[in-house]
């Protein structure tokens, strides 16, 4: 399995690469990925080595191929059935998100607890009761679960979807949830992103 | 500067420390921060090093000192006025998410275009018309905003933003976005987090 870093960096070599594809390009080097996100073209190299795929002198990579390498290894060849559980104001944001659906993540089941919510459509998916969760998710075969409730419900919800089935959940509620092995679940705190903004405020601060 | 890569982790790292602090602990190793976050020891080392600090042999970093030096650096010390463009879903779980009060970025305020959320409140601010906008942040001085506008709205909220003197800008529309020089732009899209759901589920299927 490829570590984590390497993976997230693969994702966005990827978009760099399609949108370069979009533009026209057949190849690419390694300095044209790496130039277009501040890496260097060694770890741009390194990390699609891990591929198995090697560049030409000179030319750099065929675009196409590399692509269809990338898309094989991150599992963006298959669309992904998606359970959103929380359909409150970040949930509805998520749900409405056409960047998701144009990766291939497709909301198959929304989940709520408010029974003003309950019944109601979100982008034409009809909102669900989080009474037997468990077997909603594994009725619809879902294997991804986006989690946008509260804190305080976040654990119970968890423990509901990964008993059906759930192997791979986006968690947003600010909490640690605890998750059996074989069941891969990945943070989100957008206060992350804002401290990047901070570091560069305060760097043009004080220089 | 500090490359966008290393600050990335630097913050990271300081949440990492900041738990250990808090469970107590008075020092900390790079290999405490590294297996924490499935990194290298000298990964961590490096990027520690680069604020000038040294551990101990043996020992590890004094954690007060390395949050003070991790707190200086990230411009954490300071409290950071916000302006939030587009009260819409995402803009609303923003301004409610008690992540960012904590890490000290204040939403001081808050814009829409829409009639019939101006003059209303979200967290007790109240919804201000983008009329006027580069005025209305002017006046707060207020450096960073955060973009949850549709894509079609983004580039002119963005300039109005940055006329009015708007210096770090986190965008979460689907849009490339032109910023003059001397203001920075953060993307976020969280379909990204998403393929790392995509990889690892399709990493389990062949293995
Ligand atoms: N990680 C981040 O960067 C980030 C950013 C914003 C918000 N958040 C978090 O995301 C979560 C959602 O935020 P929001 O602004 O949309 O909140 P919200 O209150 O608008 O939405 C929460 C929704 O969850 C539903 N809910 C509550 N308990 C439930 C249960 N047991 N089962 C099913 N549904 C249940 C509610 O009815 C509501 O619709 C919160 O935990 C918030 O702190 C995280
Ligand atoms: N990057 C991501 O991962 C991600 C995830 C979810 C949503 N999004 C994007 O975030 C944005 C907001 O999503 P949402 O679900 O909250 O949409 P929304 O429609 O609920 O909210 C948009 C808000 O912007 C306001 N608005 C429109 N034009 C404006 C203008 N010129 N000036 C000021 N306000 C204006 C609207 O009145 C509305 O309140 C969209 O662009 C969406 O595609 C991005």
């Amino acid at each position: 399995m490829l570590n984590k870093a390497t993976v997230e960096r693969l994702i966005i070599y990827n978009r760099v690469i399609k949108e370069l594809k979009a533009q026209g390009e057949k190849w690419v080097t390694s300095t044209d990925i790496a130039r277009a996100l501040s890496k260097t073209p060694s770890q741009v190299r390194r990390d699609i080595s891990s591929l198995g795929r090697k560049g030409k002198r000179g030319v750099g990579y065929n675009i196409k191929k590399l692509i269809n390498d990338l898309d094989s290894v991150l599992g963006l060849n298959d669309e992904h059935c998606v359970a959103l559980i929380g359909a409150g104001n970040l949930g509805r944001a998520l749900i409405g998100y056409p960047g998701f659906k144009r990766e291939g993540f497709i909301c198959r089941l929304i989940i709520d607890n408010d029974p003003e919510k309950i019944g109601s459509k979100i982008s034409g998916i009809k909102v669900e009761s989080s009474e037997g969760l468990a077997k909603k998710v594994a009725r619809k075969k879902i294997a991804i679960a986006v989690i946008t409730v509260p804190a305080e419900a976040a654990q119970k919800v968890v423990d509901s979807a990964v008993a059906g089935g759930i192997k791979e959940l986006l968690n947003f509620a600010p909490v640690k949830i605890y998750v059996p092995e074989g069941v891969n679940i990945r943070y989100v705190d957008l206060a992350l992103e804002m401290e990047n903004l901070a570091y560069s405020l305060n760097y043009r601060k004080k220089n």
